[in-house]
C-alpha cells in the first residue's frame, strides 16, 4: 500500500493536489 | 435486451471520456487540420523551444528547470502532461461501472499497468506525421525537432509516432477510444491481482460493446475489432520499452527528476 499511496489517493480523492 | 444495455454503456462511457480528458480526438483533429481559429505555435528548434517556454506554459509549472539543458525541460514538460493524465484516467476508470466496487489494490493495480497503455494510444490523437500538439493545442512540436535532440532523449517519441501512424490508420474516434481505453485498463492479467476472474467478466462486457459499437460505428471495416485487439498486445510492448528507457535515463542523467506519481508507477513494472 506504500509503494502506491498517490495513487490510492488519487483513488480515493480526486481533489487531492499532484503538483510537479 | 442485452445489445440496449451494451449501447447505453458505450454512451456512458463516451460521456465519460468527454466529461474527464482535457484533450480528445476531435478537438485535436481540428487544431491539427487547420480548422481553430489559432493555429498551434510551431517548435521546430531551440530558438521556437524557448519562445514557446516564455509564452505558452505556465511560469508556476516550471519552477527549478529553466537553467536546464533543453532536453532535460522537455522531458520535465513530459512528466507534467503524464501526471495530469495518470490523474484523468483515475477518474475515467472510476467511472467504468464497477470499477470502485473492486478491491483497492486491484483497482491500484489496474492503473499502475494500465494507464501508459491508455496514454499511448491516446497520445496518437494529438500526434501526425509531422509532430504532436503539446500546451493543451496552443503549440505544436515537430517530430524532426524531437529526432535532433542528443541521446537517449531523441528515443523517447520516435517509438510512438511509429505506433501512432499505424494506430491513426485505423481511423478510430472518441467514442471508439472510450471503449478501447476501458478495455485496457480492466486486463485480468496484471501482474498481483487477487480478483482476476471478477475484472475478466467486467472487461468482456466492455469489449462485448467494444464490438457491437465498431460495428455499427464502421460497418465497412469488418477486421477492425480484431486489429484493435492486436493493438492492445503492441501497446504492452511499447510500454515495455518506453519503462526501460526512463529507467536508463533515471540512471545515466544525473539533471532529471522523476515525479513520485510515475515513480510510483514504474517500480517493479516489468
Amino acid at each position: 500500500k506504500e509503494k502506491h499511496k498517490i495513487l490510492h489517493r488519487l483513488l480515493q480523492d480526486s481533489t487531492s493536489p499532484v503538483d510537479l | 435486451s442485452q445489445m440496449a444495455d451494451l449501447k447505453s454503456l458505450a454512451k456512458h462511457m463516451f460521456e465519460a471520456y468527454l466529461k474527464n480528458f482535457n484533450m480528445n480526438k476531435t478537438k485535436a483533429r481540428a487544431i491539427l487540420t487547420g480548422k481553430a481559429n489559432i493555429p498551434p505555435f510551431v517548435i521546430h528548434d531551440m530558438e521556437t523551444l524557448r519562445l514557446a517556454e516564455e509564452n505558452l506554459v505556465s511560469k508556476q509549472a516550471v519552477n527549478g528547470i529553466q537553467n536546464k539543458e533543453a532536453e532535460v525541460r522537455i522531458f520535465q514538460r513530459c512528466q507534467c502532461t503524464s501526471v495530469e493524465t495518470v490523474r484523468e484516467l483515475t477518474e475515467f476508470a472510476k467511472c467504468i461501472p464497477e470499477f470502485i466496487n473492486l478491491d483497492l489494490n486491484d483497482q491500484v493495480t489496474l492503473l499502475k499497468y494500465g494507464v501508459y497503455e491508455a496514454m499511448f494510444a491516446m497520445l496518437a490523437s494529438i500526434m501526425n506525421k509531422d509532430g504532436l500538439l503539446v500546451a493543451y493545442g496552443n503549440g505544436f512540436m515537430t517530430r524532426e525537432f524531437l529526432k535532433s535532440l542528443r541521446k537517449p532523449f531523441n528515443e523517447i517519441m520516435e517509438p510512438k509516432f511509429e505506433f501512432a501512424m499505424k494506430f491513426n490508420a485505423l481511423e478510430l474516434d472518441d467514442s471508439d477510444l472510450s471503449l478501447f481505453v476501458a478495455a485496457i485498463i480492466l486486463s485480468g492479467d496484471r501482474p498481483g491481482l487477487v480478483n482476476v476472474s471478477q475484472i475478466e467478466q467486467m472487461q468482456e462486457t466492455i469489449v462485448q460493446a467494444l464490438r457491437l459499437h465498431l460495428h455499427s460505428n464502421h460497418p465497412d471495416a469488418i477486421y477492425l475489432f480484431p486489429k484493435l485487439l492486436q493493438k492492445m498486445a503492441d501497446l504492452r510492448q511499447l510500454v515495455t520499452e518506453h519503462a526501460q528507457l526512463v529507467q536508463k535515463i533515471k540512471k545515466t542523467e544525473a539533471d532529471t527528476f522523476l515525479h513520485p506519481l510515475l515513480q510510483e508507477i514504474y517500480r517493479d513494472m516489468y
